[in-house]
């Protein structure tokens, strides 16, 4: 089964 | 002072409507140039941005930024007292607002109404999401996508979703079985035929239908919606507004541990 990833993972925060 | 005239606030409502599912309290932040907001869903595995040029509003003036805080179980309720023809006003002229005021009026202007919703102050947490260059992009009904996300998740709670140059291919696989839906490019000149793939490099991505769907409560938004991916990258999945701006979704994806 695939993991589902957080979108955090991919943005900086500002 | 800020004050933003929506001509056809039922725009408004069902904005408030494709998100209310997804977030809960929102920041909207009004500046010179609009309005705009970013929130993310509890899971922090969806983000919603909204973004309302300044120009495609009746009226707008805002003296200096300002952010409204703002429930959106309550917005709801507020909104629920506007018909689908009133125009729809924002106003406070405070610079630290407690609370924003709705005007609705009818299109003869023989009925007005007025609230004051009360504004919450909310960290604002905000992520930064770069211009992306999609290597792919399909833009399609949106009517077709949301039926499509519809009929595959009662198979599976995800879909796969590869890229080619001609086609895209959204497959899933659940207890019962398995399956796959394969559009083509089709420069039908019906709306809800018409396919336009630009696949600069082909992508093969795993979602969740549940936030999918969940998107797709936007499709009164417009009759189009682009899906824009790149390998290892969340998926954006854009309503655009007609001159008012969009609502952009975008969903990290699945991936094998």
């Amino acid at each position: 089964d695939k993991a589902q990833k957080e979108i955090k993972s991919y943005y900086e925060s500002e | 002072m800020f004050e933003a005239k929506l001509q056809q606030g039922v725009i408004f409502k069902k904005i408030v409507d494709a998100i209310k599912d997804l977030v809960k309290s929102v920041n909207i932040d009004a500046s010179t140039s609009g309005l705009s907001m970013q929130a993310m869903d509890s899971a922090h595995v969806a983000l919603v941005s909204l973004k309302l040029n300044e120009n495609g509003f009746k009226d707008y003036r805002c003296d200096r930024p300002i952010t409204l805080g703002l429930s959106i179980e309550n917005l709801s309720k507020i909104l629920k007292c506007a018909g689908n023809d009133d125009t729809i006003t924002l106003q406070t002229d405070e610079e630290e607002p407690s609370s924003l005021k709705f005007f609705f009026e009818n299109q003869q202007a023989s009925k007005i109404s007025e609230f004051s919703l009360n504004l919450m102050s909310l960290d604002s947490e905000s992520l930064g999401i770069p211009d992306t260059d999609y290597s792919s992009v399909i833009q399609m009904s949106s009517a077709e996508f949301s039926r499509i996300c519809k009929e595959l998740s009662s198979i599976s709670e995800t879909v796969e979703i590869e890229t080619s140059k001609e086609s895209v291919k959204f497959s899933v696989q659940g207890d019962i079985g398995a399956g796959s839906i394969t559009v083509k490019n089709n420069q039908s000149d019906k709306d809800v035929d018409r396919v336009d793939l630009q696949i600069d490099q082909p992508v093969k991505l795993t979602f969740a239908l549940r936030y999918l769907n969940m998107f797709n409560k936007a499709v009164s938004l417009s009759s189009t919606v682009s899906l824009n991916m790149s390998e290892e990258n969340p998926l954006m999945v854009e309503y655009k507004i007609d001159d008012l701006g969009s609502l952009r979704f975008y969903l990290a994806p699945k991936i094998s541990d």
